[in-house]
Protein backbone atom coordinates (compact mmCIF):
# COMPACT_ATOMS: atom_id res chain seq x y z
CA UNK A 1 0.00 0.00 0.00
CA UNK A 2 2.91 2.56 0.95
CA UNK A 3 6.24 1.84 -0.57
CA UNK A 4 9.33 3.98 0.07
CA UNK A 5 12.69 3.94 -1.17
CA UNK A 6 15.66 6.06 -0.38
CA UNK A 7 13.25 9.41 0.39
CA UNK A 8 15.58 12.35 0.94
CA UNK A 9 13.35 15.56 1.95
CA UNK A 10 15.27 18.78 2.88
CA UNK A 11 13.69 22.63 3.79
CA UNK A 12 14.94 25.45 2.08
CA UNK A 13 15.79 28.42 4.83
CA UNK A 14 16.79 31.42 2.77
CA UNK A 15 20.88 30.18 0.93
CA UNK A 16 20.83 27.17 3.41
CA UNK A 17 19.48 23.62 2.93
CA UNK A 18 18.59 21.44 5.99
CA UNK A 19 18.15 18.16 4.98
CA UNK A 20 15.84 16.42 7.64
CA UNK A 21 15.02 12.78 5.54
CA UNK A 22 18.29 11.02 4.69
CA UNK A 23 17.33 8.15 2.73
CA UNK A 24 14.01 6.45 4.02
CA UNK A 25 13.09 2.75 3.41
CA UNK A 26 9.95 1.89 4.37
CA UNK A 27 7.27 -0.60 3.42
CA UNK A 28 3.79 -0.91 4.86
CA UNK A 29 1.23 -3.83 3.60
CA UNK A 30 -2.28 -3.05 3.08
CA UNK A 31 -4.41 -3.67 6.44
CA UNK A 32 -1.24 -2.93 8.62
CA UNK A 33 -1.45 -1.16 12.11
CA UNK A 34 1.98 0.30 12.58
CA UNK A 35 3.84 3.05 14.61
CA UNK A 36 6.38 5.27 14.21
CA UNK A 37 8.28 6.82 17.08
CA UNK A 38 11.43 8.82 17.51
CA UNK A 39 12.69 12.12 18.95
CA UNK A 40 10.86 15.62 18.98
CA UNK A 41 12.47 16.44 15.43
CA UNK A 42 13.67 13.62 13.94
CA UNK A 43 11.26 13.77 11.26
CA UNK A 44 8.09 12.18 12.18
CA UNK A 45 5.59 14.69 10.80
CA UNK A 46 7.97 15.76 7.83
CA UNK A 47 7.70 11.59 6.74
CA UNK A 48 3.91 11.47 7.60
CA UNK A 49 3.59 15.00 5.00
CA UNK A 50 4.89 13.07 2.33
CA UNK A 51 2.53 10.11 2.95
CA UNK A 52 -0.13 12.47 2.93
CA UNK A 53 0.86 13.84 -0.09
CA UNK A 54 0.78 17.33 1.65
CA UNK A 55 4.66 17.90 0.79
CA UNK A 56 7.38 17.32 -1.89
CA UNK A 57 10.55 15.62 -1.14
CA UNK A 58 13.59 15.64 -3.01
CA UNK A 59 14.78 12.24 -3.82
CA UNK A 60 13.76 8.74 -3.50
CA UNK A 61 10.32 7.43 -4.61
CA UNK A 62 7.06 7.14 -2.96
CA UNK A 63 4.50 4.61 -4.01
CA UNK A 64 0.64 4.56 -3.09
CA UNK A 65 -0.94 1.64 -4.10
CA UNK A 66 1.28 1.06 -6.59
CA UNK A 67 0.82 5.00 -8.15
CA UNK A 68 4.32 7.08 -7.91
CA UNK A 69 3.43 9.98 -6.09
CA UNK A 70 5.67 12.21 -7.50
CA UNK A 71 5.51 16.05 -9.01
CA UNK A 72 1.69 15.60 -8.90
CA UNK A 73 -0.58 18.22 -10.02
CA UNK A 74 -2.53 19.88 -6.92
CA UNK A 75 -5.54 18.10 -8.85
CA UNK A 76 -4.17 14.93 -9.05
CA UNK A 77 -2.61 15.17 -5.53
CA UNK A 78 -5.99 16.56 -4.17
CA UNK A 79 -7.22 12.91 -5.99
CA UNK A 80 -5.21 10.77 -4.36
CA UNK A 81 -5.78 12.57 -1.01
CA UNK A 82 -10.02 12.38 -1.31
CA UNK A 83 -9.90 8.76 -2.39
CA UNK A 84 -7.59 7.23 -0.45
CA UNK A 85 -6.05 9.29 2.86
CA UNK A 86 -7.53 10.05 6.24
CA UNK A 87 -5.12 12.29 7.62
CA UNK A 88 -5.07 13.40 11.95
CA UNK A 89 -2.64 16.57 11.86
CA UNK A 90 -0.38 16.84 15.29
CA UNK A 91 -2.11 20.58 15.45
CA UNK A 92 -5.70 19.89 14.55
CA UNK A 93 -5.94 22.20 11.75
CA UNK A 94 -9.60 22.38 12.35
CA UNK A 95 -11.92 25.11 10.10
CA UNK A 96 -12.36 28.18 13.18
CA UNK A 97 -15.76 28.98 11.41
CA UNK A 98 -16.99 25.97 11.39
CA UNK A 99 -18.55 23.90 14.47
CA UNK A 100 -17.14 20.50 15.37
CA UNK A 101 -20.39 18.63 13.86
CA UNK A 102 -19.47 20.75 10.63
CA UNK A 103 -15.70 19.74 10.87
CA UNK A 104 -16.33 16.58 11.35
CA UNK A 105 -18.79 15.98 8.30
CA UNK A 106 -16.47 18.38 6.13
CA UNK A 107 -15.12 15.09 3.99
CA UNK A 108 -18.14 14.02 3.24
CA UNK A 109 -19.46 17.50 2.28
CA UNK A 110 -16.65 17.42 -0.73
CA UNK A 111 -17.88 13.76 -1.81
CA UNK A 112 -21.19 15.72 -1.98
CA UNK A 113 -23.30 13.75 0.03
CA UNK A 114 -26.68 14.79 1.10
CA UNK A 115 -26.45 17.11 4.53
CA UNK A 116 -29.25 14.85 6.50
CA UNK A 117 -26.62 11.73 5.81
CA UNK A 118 -23.38 13.68 6.47
CA UNK A 119 -24.59 15.20 9.38
CA UNK A 120 -25.93 11.42 10.75
CA UNK A 121 -22.75 9.95 10.05
CA UNK A 122 -20.92 12.79 12.06
CA UNK A 123 -22.73 12.49 15.28
CA UNK A 124 -22.14 9.08 15.55
CA UNK A 125 -18.66 9.19 15.17
CA UNK A 126 -18.87 12.19 17.60
CA UNK A 127 -19.93 10.03 20.02
CA UNK A 128 -17.52 7.20 19.25
CA UNK A 129 -15.10 10.19 20.90
CA UNK A 130 -17.40 11.27 23.62
CA UNK A 131 -18.13 14.63 22.26
CA UNK A 132 -21.72 14.54 21.12
CA UNK A 133 -22.49 16.69 23.54
CA UNK A 134 -19.85 18.96 22.05
CA UNK A 135 -21.28 18.69 18.50
CA UNK A 136 -22.07 22.08 18.42
CA UNK A 137 -19.48 24.40 19.91
CA UNK A 138 -16.98 25.58 17.78
CA UNK A 139 -13.03 24.94 18.10
CA UNK A 140 -12.41 27.92 20.26
CA UNK A 141 -15.35 26.35 22.50
CA UNK A 142 -13.23 23.16 22.91
CA UNK A 143 -10.50 21.57 24.86
CA UNK A 144 -7.19 20.47 23.11
CA UNK A 145 -8.49 16.87 23.91
CA UNK A 146 -11.60 17.72 22.16
CA UNK A 147 -10.21 19.54 19.35
CA UNK A 148 -7.75 16.66 19.02
CA UNK A 149 -10.91 14.23 19.23
CA UNK A 150 -12.69 16.09 16.11
CA UNK A 151 -9.93 15.84 14.33
CA UNK A 152 -9.69 12.07 14.44
CA UNK A 153 -13.46 11.38 13.70
CA UNK A 154 -12.73 13.94 10.91
CA UNK A 155 -9.84 11.72 9.41
CA UNK A 156 -11.87 8.69 9.87
CA UNK A 157 -15.56 9.30 8.33
CA UNK A 158 -14.87 9.07 4.95
CA UNK A 159 -13.67 5.38 5.64
CA UNK A 160 -10.27 5.89 3.49
CA UNK A 161 -8.14 3.05 2.60
CA UNK A 162 -4.98 4.75 4.59
CA UNK A 163 -5.26 6.18 8.17
CA UNK A 164 -2.58 8.28 9.03
CA UNK A 165 -2.30 9.72 12.26
CA UNK A 166 -0.04 12.53 13.88
CA UNK A 167 0.21 11.80 17.58
CA UNK A 168 -3.45 11.56 17.83
CA UNK A 169 -3.35 10.89 21.58
CA UNK A 170 -0.71 13.35 22.68
CA UNK A 171 -3.58 16.03 24.44
CA UNK A 172 -5.90 13.29 26.10
CA UNK A 173 -5.84 11.14 29.29
CA UNK A 174 -5.52 7.59 29.35
CA UNK A 175 -9.33 6.85 29.33
CA UNK A 176 -10.07 8.46 26.35
CA UNK A 177 -6.23 7.62 24.77
CA UNK A 178 -7.79 3.94 25.16
CA UNK A 179 -11.50 4.73 23.19
CA UNK A 180 -9.38 6.73 20.55
CA UNK A 181 -7.06 3.56 20.11
CA UNK A 182 -9.90 1.38 20.62
CA UNK A 183 -11.23 3.16 17.42
CA UNK A 184 -8.11 2.70 15.24
CA UNK A 185 -7.96 -1.14 15.55
CA UNK A 186 -11.70 -1.44 15.07
CA UNK A 187 -11.29 0.64 11.73
CA UNK A 188 -7.91 -1.31 11.16
CA UNK A 189 -9.98 -4.54 11.88
CA UNK A 190 -12.30 -4.07 8.98
CA UNK A 191 -8.88 -3.48 6.49
CA UNK A 192 -8.28 -0.18 6.63
CA UNK A 193 -4.20 0.63 6.80
CA UNK A 194 -3.22 2.56 10.04
CA UNK A 195 0.03 4.46 10.69
CA UNK A 196 0.07 6.38 13.99
CA UNK A 197 3.02 8.71 14.98
CA UNK A 198 3.36 8.49 18.48
CA UNK A 199 5.80 9.64 21.47
CA UNK A 200 3.86 6.94 24.05
CA UNK A 201 4.87 3.54 24.26
CA UNK A 202 1.79 2.36 25.69
CA UNK A 203 0.55 3.37 22.34
CA UNK A 204 2.71 1.80 20.08
CA UNK A 205 2.57 -1.23 22.53
CA UNK A 206 -1.45 -1.38 20.73
CA UNK A 207 0.53 -1.45 17.41
CA UNK A 208 1.65 -4.95 15.22
CA UNK A 209 5.16 -3.42 14.65
CA UNK A 210 7.09 -0.08 15.23
CA UNK A 211 9.21 2.05 13.17
CA UNK A 212 12.14 3.75 15.19
CA UNK A 213 13.11 7.02 13.33
CA UNK A 214 16.35 8.89 14.40
CA UNK A 215 17.90 11.94 13.10
CA UNK A 216 16.11 11.29 9.01
CA UNK A 217 16.51 7.74 9.06
CA UNK A 218 15.06 4.44 9.84
CA UNK A 219 16.71 3.16 12.93
CA UNK A 220 15.23 0.14 13.40
CA UNK A 221 12.01 -1.64 13.93
CA UNK A 222 10.52 -3.73 16.66
CA UNK A 223 7.66 -6.13 16.53
CA UNK A 224 5.03 -6.56 19.19
CA UNK A 225 2.79 -9.80 18.52
CA UNK A 226 -0.45 -10.22 19.17
CA UNK A 227 -0.98 -6.88 19.17
CA UNK B 1 0.50 31.86 47.25
CA UNK B 2 -2.26 30.67 45.79
CA UNK B 3 -6.03 30.42 47.24
CA UNK B 4 -9.06 29.45 45.83
CA UNK B 5 -12.35 29.49 47.68
CA UNK B 6 -15.08 28.06 45.46
CA UNK B 7 -14.46 29.07 42.42
CA UNK B 8 -17.16 28.71 39.65
CA UNK B 9 -16.83 29.73 36.06
CA UNK B 10 -19.50 29.08 32.99
CA UNK B 11 -19.10 29.90 29.79
CA UNK B 12 -21.64 31.98 28.03
CA UNK B 13 -23.16 30.30 24.16
CA UNK B 14 -25.34 32.14 23.19
CA UNK B 15 -28.74 31.54 25.94
CA UNK B 16 -27.00 28.92 27.57
CA UNK B 17 -25.00 29.00 30.19
CA UNK B 18 -22.24 25.86 30.46
CA UNK B 19 -20.71 25.60 34.15
CA UNK B 20 -17.46 24.68 33.88
CA UNK B 21 -15.37 24.83 37.12
CA UNK B 22 -18.76 23.74 40.13
CA UNK B 23 -17.28 25.07 43.47
CA UNK B 24 -12.76 24.68 43.41
CA UNK B 25 -11.18 24.97 46.68
CA UNK B 26 -7.43 24.95 46.41
CA UNK B 27 -4.34 26.04 48.30
CA UNK B 28 -0.52 26.24 46.63
CA UNK B 29 2.12 27.83 49.34
CA UNK B 30 5.13 29.18 47.49
CA UNK B 31 7.95 26.85 46.40
CA UNK B 32 5.66 24.41 46.00
CA UNK B 33 5.83 21.29 42.90
CA UNK B 34 2.13 20.87 42.24
CA UNK B 35 0.57 18.57 39.26
CA UNK B 36 -3.32 18.61 38.33
CA UNK B 37 -4.80 15.58 36.50
CA UNK B 38 -7.96 14.62 35.14
CA UNK B 39 -10.26 13.98 32.03
CA UNK B 40 -10.07 16.16 28.99
CA UNK B 41 -12.46 18.85 28.89
CA UNK B 42 -12.93 18.42 32.72
CA UNK B 43 -11.73 22.02 33.16
CA UNK B 44 -7.67 22.37 33.60
CA UNK B 45 -7.21 24.92 31.12
CA UNK B 46 -9.89 26.66 32.33
CA UNK B 47 -8.80 26.65 35.96
CA UNK B 48 -4.92 27.47 34.98
CA UNK B 49 -6.37 30.45 32.77
CA UNK B 50 -7.98 31.77 35.87
CA UNK B 51 -4.77 31.67 38.07
CA UNK B 52 -2.70 32.99 35.11
CA UNK B 53 -5.44 36.12 35.33
CA UNK B 54 -6.38 35.55 31.59
CA UNK B 55 -10.13 34.71 32.39
CA UNK B 56 -12.59 35.88 34.62
CA UNK B 57 -14.62 33.77 36.99
CA UNK B 58 -18.27 34.24 37.94
CA UNK B 59 -18.17 33.46 41.86
CA UNK B 60 -15.92 32.60 44.58
CA UNK B 61 -12.52 34.08 44.54
CA UNK B 62 -8.84 33.76 43.69
CA UNK B 63 -5.98 35.35 45.85
CA UNK B 64 -2.48 36.06 44.32
CA UNK B 65 -0.05 36.31 47.04
CA UNK B 66 -2.31 37.57 49.16
CA UNK B 67 -3.83 40.08 46.67
CA UNK B 68 -7.72 39.00 45.18
CA UNK B 69 -7.80 38.66 41.87
CA UNK B 70 -11.42 40.02 40.63
CA UNK B 71 -12.33 42.80 38.57
CA UNK B 72 -9.06 43.39 37.71
CA UNK B 73 -8.95 46.59 35.18
CA UNK B 74 -6.47 45.24 32.51
CA UNK B 75 -3.86 47.14 33.25
CA UNK B 76 -3.81 45.85 36.98
CA UNK B 77 -3.91 42.27 35.21
CA UNK B 78 -1.34 42.57 33.08
CA UNK B 79 1.12 43.82 36.10
CA UNK B 80 0.37 41.00 38.28
CA UNK B 81 0.85 38.98 35.05
CA UNK B 82 3.95 40.27 34.11
CA UNK B 83 5.71 40.64 37.85
CA UNK B 84 4.40 36.77 38.66
CA UNK B 85 3.50 34.65 36.18
CA UNK B 86 5.01 32.06 33.60
CA UNK B 87 2.60 30.88 31.70
CA UNK B 88 3.44 27.74 28.77
CA UNK B 89 -0.22 27.40 26.97
CA UNK B 90 -1.64 24.21 26.01
CA UNK B 91 -1.03 25.66 22.51
CA UNK B 92 1.80 27.36 22.38
CA UNK B 93 0.26 31.07 21.35
CA UNK B 94 4.22 31.78 20.08
CA UNK B 95 4.34 35.13 17.66
CA UNK B 96 4.29 33.79 14.00
CA UNK B 97 6.60 36.08 12.63
CA UNK B 98 9.15 36.22 15.44
CA UNK B 99 11.89 33.06 15.29
CA UNK B 100 12.65 31.03 18.28
CA UNK B 101 14.93 33.54 19.67
CA UNK B 102 12.81 36.11 19.78
CA UNK B 103 9.60 34.37 21.34
CA UNK B 104 11.70 33.29 24.12
CA UNK B 105 13.49 36.74 24.83
CA UNK B 106 9.68 38.35 24.56
CA UNK B 107 9.28 38.82 28.47
CA UNK B 108 12.46 40.48 28.56
CA UNK B 109 11.87 43.30 25.80
CA UNK B 110 8.57 43.87 27.65
CA UNK B 111 10.82 44.32 30.66
CA UNK B 112 13.15 46.65 28.79
CA UNK B 113 16.50 44.23 29.11
CA UNK B 114 19.05 45.02 26.43
CA UNK B 115 18.83 43.46 23.25
CA UNK B 116 22.29 41.96 24.17
CA UNK B 117 21.38 40.80 27.33
CA UNK B 118 18.16 39.46 26.47
CA UNK B 119 18.87 37.48 23.55
CA UNK B 120 22.16 35.97 25.71
CA UNK B 121 19.78 34.20 28.57
CA UNK B 122 17.16 33.03 25.94
CA UNK B 123 19.73 31.80 23.92
CA UNK B 124 20.94 29.77 27.28
CA UNK B 125 17.55 28.50 27.98
CA UNK B 126 17.28 27.27 24.49
CA UNK B 127 20.42 25.20 25.06
CA UNK B 128 19.06 23.95 28.01
CA UNK B 129 15.49 22.28 26.06
CA UNK B 130 18.07 21.19 23.22
CA UNK B 131 17.28 24.24 20.73
CA UNK B 132 20.23 26.18 20.36
CA UNK B 133 20.51 25.11 16.81
CA UNK B 134 17.12 25.98 15.74
CA UNK B 135 17.17 29.57 17.39
CA UNK B 136 16.60 31.15 14.08
CA UNK B 137 13.57 29.28 12.88
CA UNK B 138 10.48 31.47 12.60
CA UNK B 139 7.47 28.66 14.37
CA UNK B 140 6.19 27.63 11.12
CA UNK B 141 9.70 25.24 11.02
CA UNK B 142 9.60 23.71 14.16
CA UNK B 143 8.21 20.60 15.00
CA UNK B 144 5.62 20.57 17.48
CA UNK B 145 8.10 19.59 20.08
CA UNK B 146 10.20 22.16 19.56
CA UNK B 147 7.29 25.13 19.88
CA UNK B 148 6.28 23.23 23.22
CA UNK B 149 10.19 23.96 24.20
CA UNK B 150 10.01 27.44 23.15
CA UNK B 151 7.09 27.97 24.91
CA UNK B 152 8.78 26.55 28.04
CA UNK B 153 11.27 28.75 27.59
CA UNK B 154 9.87 31.96 27.15
CA UNK B 155 7.73 30.97 30.32
CA UNK B 156 10.89 30.84 32.23
CA UNK B 157 13.17 33.24 30.82
CA UNK B 158 11.95 36.38 33.15
CA UNK B 159 12.28 33.93 36.28
CA UNK B 160 9.03 34.89 37.83
CA UNK B 161 7.71 33.45 41.12
CA UNK B 162 4.84 31.07 39.73
CA UNK B 163 5.44 28.98 36.80
CA UNK B 164 1.25 27.74 35.29
CA UNK B 165 2.06 25.00 32.53
CA UNK B 166 -0.80 23.32 30.29
CA UNK B 167 0.21 20.06 29.51
CA UNK B 168 4.29 21.27 28.74
CA UNK B 169 5.41 17.52 27.81
CA UNK B 170 2.26 17.00 25.44
CA UNK B 171 4.48 16.55 22.13
CA UNK B 172 8.01 15.50 23.63
CA UNK B 173 9.50 12.07 23.35
CA UNK B 174 10.19 10.70 26.81
CA UNK B 175 14.05 11.91 26.90
CA UNK B 176 12.86 15.04 26.12
CA UNK B 177 10.49 15.36 28.30
CA UNK B 178 12.76 14.54 31.21
CA UNK B 179 15.05 16.82 30.50
CA UNK B 180 11.99 19.60 30.53
CA UNK B 181 11.05 18.23 33.82
CA UNK B 182 14.63 18.19 34.98
CA UNK B 183 14.25 22.29 34.51
CA UNK B 184 11.06 22.39 35.99
CA UNK B 185 12.73 20.91 39.39
CA UNK B 186 15.52 23.21 38.91
CA UNK B 187 13.24 26.19 39.08
CA UNK B 188 11.25 25.11 41.82
CA UNK B 189 14.72 24.07 43.82
CA UNK B 190 15.63 27.58 43.24
CA UNK B 191 11.99 28.65 45.31
CA UNK B 192 9.83 29.15 42.44
CA UNK B 193 6.18 27.48 42.47
CA UNK B 194 5.33 24.88 40.30
CA UNK B 195 2.01 24.31 38.54
CA UNK B 196 1.78 21.41 35.77
CA UNK B 197 -1.20 20.42 33.94
CA UNK B 198 -0.16 17.05 32.89
CA UNK B 199 -2.32 13.46 31.90
CA UNK B 200 0.91 11.69 32.03
CA UNK B 201 1.01 10.05 35.14
CA UNK B 202 4.82 9.69 34.94
CA UNK B 203 5.13 13.65 34.76
CA UNK B 204 3.02 13.58 37.92
CA UNK B 205 5.10 11.57 39.70
CA UNK B 206 7.98 13.99 40.02
CA UNK B 207 5.65 16.24 41.19
CA UNK B 208 5.58 16.12 45.79
CA UNK B 209 1.43 16.58 44.99
CA UNK B 210 -1.45 15.50 42.45
CA UNK B 211 -4.71 17.60 42.32
CA UNK B 212 -7.43 15.18 40.31
CA UNK B 213 -9.63 17.55 38.69
CA UNK B 214 -13.36 15.94 37.39
CA UNK B 215 -16.37 17.12 35.93
CA UNK B 216 -15.32 21.15 37.42
CA UNK B 217 -14.67 19.89 40.86
CA UNK B 218 -11.57 18.84 43.19
CA UNK B 219 -12.02 15.22 43.45
CA UNK B 220 -8.98 14.31 46.01
CA UNK B 221 -5.25 14.54 46.04
CA UNK B 222 -2.31 12.59 46.44
CA UNK B 223 0.88 12.55 47.89
CA UNK B 224 4.39 11.60 46.08
CA UNK B 225 6.78 11.44 48.83
CA UNK B 226 10.05 12.08 47.83
CA UNK B 227 9.18 13.83 44.35
N1 LIG C 1 9.48 24.53 7.28
C1 LIG C 1 10.62 24.13 7.87
N2 LIG C 1 11.78 24.76 7.61
C2 LIG C 1 12.92 24.39 8.22
N3 LIG C 1 13.04 23.37 9.09
C3 LIG C 1 11.91 22.70 9.39
C4 LIG C 1 10.65 23.05 8.81
N4 LIG C 1 9.71 22.20 9.33
C5 LIG C 1 10.36 21.38 10.17
N5 LIG C 1 11.67 21.68 10.21
C6 LIG C 1 12.71 20.99 10.98
O1 LIG C 1 12.68 19.64 10.54
C7 LIG C 1 12.92 18.75 11.64
C8 LIG C 1 11.85 17.68 11.64
O2 LIG C 1 10.59 18.25 11.89
P1 LIG C 1 9.32 17.33 12.16
O3 LIG C 1 8.16 18.24 12.36
O4 LIG C 1 9.19 16.30 11.08
O5 LIG C 1 9.74 16.60 13.51
P2 LIG C 1 8.93 15.55 14.41
O6 LIG C 1 9.70 14.28 14.44
O7 LIG C 1 7.51 15.47 13.95
O8 LIG C 1 9.01 16.21 15.85
P3 LIG C 1 7.93 16.29 17.06
O9 LIG C 1 7.96 14.96 17.73
O10 LIG C 1 8.49 17.38 17.91
O11 LIG C 1 6.59 16.62 16.48
C9 LIG C 1 12.89 19.59 12.91
O12 LIG C 1 14.18 19.61 13.46
C10 LIG C 1 12.43 20.96 12.47
O13 LIG C 1 13.13 22.01 13.12
N1 LIG D 1 -15.15 29.21 25.14
C1 LIG D 1 -15.85 28.13 25.55
N2 LIG D 1 -17.19 28.10 25.40
C2 LIG D 1 -17.89 27.03 25.78
N3 LIG D 1 -17.37 25.92 26.33
C3 LIG D 1 -16.04 25.89 26.50
C4 LIG D 1 -15.20 26.98 26.11
N4 LIG D 1 -13.91 26.64 26.39
C5 LIG D 1 -13.94 25.42 26.92
N5 LIG D 1 -15.23 24.96 26.99
C6 LIG D 1 -15.68 23.67 27.55
O1 LIG D 1 -15.25 23.68 28.90
C7 LIG D 1 -14.82 22.37 29.28
C8 LIG D 1 -13.46 22.47 29.95
O2 LIG D 1 -12.50 22.90 29.01
P1 LIG D 1 -10.96 22.88 29.38
O3 LIG D 1 -10.23 23.43 28.20
O4 LIG D 1 -10.73 23.57 30.67
O5 LIG D 1 -10.68 21.32 29.57
P2 LIG D 1 -9.33 20.53 29.90
O6 LIG D 1 -9.51 19.84 31.20
O7 LIG D 1 -8.17 21.47 29.77
O8 LIG D 1 -9.28 19.44 28.75
P3 LIG D 1 -8.04 18.83 27.90
O9 LIG D 1 -7.38 17.84 28.79
O10 LIG D 1 -8.73 18.20 26.74
O11 LIG D 1 -7.15 19.96 27.50
C9 LIG D 1 -14.79 21.52 28.03
O12 LIG D 1 -15.81 20.54 28.11
C10 LIG D 1 -15.03 22.48 26.89
O13 LIG D 1 -15.88 21.95 25.89
MG1 LIG E 1 5.72 16.11 14.76
MG1 LIG F 1 -6.63 21.63 28.41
Amino acid sequence: MIHIQQIRKSYRMGALSLEVLKGIDLTINEGELVSIMGPSGSGKSTLLNILGILDQYQEGEYHLAGTLMKNLSERKAAYYRNHYLGFVFQSFHLLEFKNALENVALPLYYQKVSRRRRNRQAMELLERVGLADRAQHMPNELSGGQKQRVAIARALISDPKVILADEPTGALDSQTSDQVMDLFREVNASGKTVVIVTHEAEIAAKTARTIHLRDGVVQNETHQVGA
